[in-house]
């Protein structure tokens, strides 16, 4: 079993797209899955059309009161399970930061499942953000998976969030902690400015990047408008094959020798 | 002398583009302008050219060790005042929820602004999220300016919005805030979908849309990459013609009768 972070604290560059569409690929290919949301915005929850479902969220989880065990949902697709979130889930930080053990409230929460076997993978869908949440998902995962957006401001998120990752290291929360993947997301042929960044991030990341490349796609901006993953939206179009090629080199990465 | 707050708590909706190109098409028109950076990612900072420069952030200014006047640096740009921003920003965020009055720190740093009437207006660019720098954001400002993307998740989060303002409202750390503005943004005339979600929202915010709406352009995503706004990179263009169209319908509701 692996904790996945889904993360980059670059807003809008296709953290939830990939969760919930990596997520669903996975699962086709027999893997269990067990997507959680910790963005207050409940992206996740949404587009896999459960946001009537967001009464549960991880608020008590994590500060002791419940297990993430009640938490968890199933949701239409077989094997890709839910724990969804909602607003209320934004006034946990606070409380959080209070604690001594901010930056492993999480971790703990999660602990019960990485005994259980239960899941092949957990993946944390993180808040565009530096903040408490963040933390959290970044010292209770094995691994970090990044998207990147094929434009300029991406490339910048990308140092950055390298050194929050030497930083948490550091901190002793979780000295495991390595960016496993990083994705390139929103391709436009259109425009030199992807082809650039591409080249960029694969000089100075190299093996990091995975070769699949998510080209921006209208069906892929319209699918969460119906509650549905790309997969059963549009399942011939090019953002499907993509997150399913994405899917088969992810588990080429992680299958166990 | 009015504070803007250019938040929108979805990630990548264009609230940085809209700080940097409003704030330089309202300088053209003589206005004299501040942008804070209070996003840790700096984004505004580099989109303006002066990440070398992001030694300087409010992070002591917060805590109430220096001024805010020591951290105003001038722009290439006649009129154009910064705040910038850098990773250290988001250690602050542990800081201030510690302190009792952690929802109003930043609208004493800049209460000594408002005494001096040195600008005609302040641009907070706020980071993504629902955190202690965004919350102060909304505490400090007299009206919100809600960029939003042409897209599903973003319609989402206006409604989320509006609960946040509400809540600030109601605990009494700033009883005048309101959604000022609602701008749309990154609209694409290829999808069906940016058509809808103009639509929705103009159905249930009226008024508070402005008319101008700021088409995808290639141009636009690429001027940060030159630490350039549109106005300077592109100016004849479809992106420098909608901001400076935005900068007028901004003039023209905040003009004062
Ligand atoms: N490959 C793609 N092609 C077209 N649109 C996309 C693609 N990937 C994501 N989108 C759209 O772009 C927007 C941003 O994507 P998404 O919400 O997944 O990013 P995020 O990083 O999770 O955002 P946040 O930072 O707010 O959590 C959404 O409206 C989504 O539908
Ligand atoms: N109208 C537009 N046309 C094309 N690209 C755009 C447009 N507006 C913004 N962009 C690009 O989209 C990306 C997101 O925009 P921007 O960074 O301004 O959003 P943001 O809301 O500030 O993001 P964050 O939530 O991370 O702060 C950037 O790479 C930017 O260059
Ligand atoms: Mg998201
Ligand atoms: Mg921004």
């Amino acid at each position: 079993m692996k904790i996945i972070a889904i993360a980059n604290q670059k807003g809008g560059v296709g953290k939830t797209t990939t969760a919930v569409n990596l997520g669903h690929a996975l699962a086709e290919k027999d893997q269990s899955i067990l997507i959680v949301d910790l963005d207050p915005q409940g992206n996740a929850t949404s587009a896999l059309g459960m946001q009537e479902l967001e009464s549960e969220n991880l608020y008590e989880a994590l500060l002791g009161d419940e297990s993430i065990v009640d938490k968890i949902l199933p949701t239409r697709i077989e094997r890709l399970f839910l724990v969804p979130a909602n607003l209320d889930l934004a006034g946990v930080e606070v409380e959080i930061a209070r604690m001594s053990d901010h930056l492993t409230r999480l971790s703990k929460t999660l602990s019960i499942l990485r005994d259980d076997q239960t899941f092949d993978f957990i993946l944390l869908d993180c808040p565009p953000s530096l903040g408490i949440l963040m933390t959290n998902a970044l010292a209770a995962a094995d691994e970090l998976l990044t998207p990147i957006q094929c434009e300029y401001f991406a490339l910048e998120g990308l140092v950055k969030i390298v050194r929050v990752v030497e930083q948490v290291r550091g901190s002793g929360a979780n000295d495991q902690l390595e960016i496993g993947g990083i994705v390139m997301t929103m391709f436009d042929g259109r425009t030199n400015l992807s082809g650039q960044v591409v080249a960029d991030v694969r000089e100075h990341f190299a093996g990091k990047v995975y070769r699949t490349v998510v080209p921006r796609t209208v069906r892929l901006s319209e699918a969460p408008s119906f509650g549905k993953t790309i997969l059963e939206y549009d399942s011939g179009g090019a953002g499907a094959y993509a997150y399913r090629a994405l899917a088969r080199e992810f588990l080429k990465r992680h299958s166990s020798p």
